[in-house]
């Protein structure tokens, strides 16, 4: 979903 | 991980090392706005809230502690380190920066990337990160001069949101062809906002002049 590629930047 | 983010996330790391060398080196913190550190540390807790419950890489879960962990050593100094304490400038940090936290929060929860808790406090520390500089801008104003240290932390400060711009368009054409609107609108709202800085900081260092900002 949207939210995993958000989350592996800092 | 592109070398965007990479140049980014060390440039963001840099900024933070210039500014805690200046303050244990010179034991000052004058020009440091704590508004702005106490916004930081408020972005960073409400960022990395997954820090213990998602593993990414231990390069993420590294940082993400380094930069909760100065961002709060940070405040600690300027608030309650005997001899630093007595240099910063109370009287002309005065941004009420209080104020910025509800209206960010609001449009957390009007525009959150999925109405869950741990998601609309990351679109909020987005939001709020864009607008924490604000304090520190508005005291550089108020500084008759700024001394190198400080003009190099605001510089790298803003450098390194720039590259994560240019990290995204990288992402976008390379990997997710997915737009991303919060952290996008945000990142462009608060480089713009270094936008005066930049261009006297940048003048400054080709003039080989002090920098100051015009009231």
């Amino acid at each position: 979903t949207v939210t995993t590629d958000l989350k592996d930047e800092l | 991980m592109n070398i965007f983010r990479l140049a980014g996330d060390m440039t963001h790391l840099l900024s933070i090392v210039v500014l805690l060398l200046k303050i244990r080196t010179t034991k000052s913190c004058a020009g440091i706005s704590l508004k702005t550190q106490e916004l930081y540390v408020i972005v960073f807790i409400t960022r990395y809230l997954d820090l213990f419950t998602r593993y990414v890489s231990f390069y993420n879960t590294a940082m993400k502690l380094v930069f909760i962990g100065t961002s709060v050593a940070i405040v600690w100094y300027m608030r309650l380190h005997k001899v630093v304490k007595q240099t910063y400038s109370r009287d002309e940090d005065t941004f009420k920066h209080y104020l910025l936290i509800p209206p960010c929060f609001i449009l957390a929860l009007l525009i959150p990337l999925e109405f869950t808790v741990t998601e609309i406090l990351w679109s909020f520390s987005i939001y709020l990160e864009a607008v924490a500089i604000l304090p520190q801008l508005l005291l550089l104003q108020r500084s008759s001069n700024i001394d190198n240290l400080t003009g190099s932390y605001v510089f790298l400060l803003g450098a390194y949101r720039a590259l994560y711009i240019v990290n995204w368009v990288y992402r976008f054409f390379t990997e997710t062809h997915k737009i991303r609107w919060i952290p996008w609108i945000s990142g462009l709202v608060q480089t713009a906002l270094y936008a005066d800085f930049f261009y006297y900081y940048i003048k400054s260092w080709k003039n080989h002049e002090k920098l100051r900002l015009p009231a």
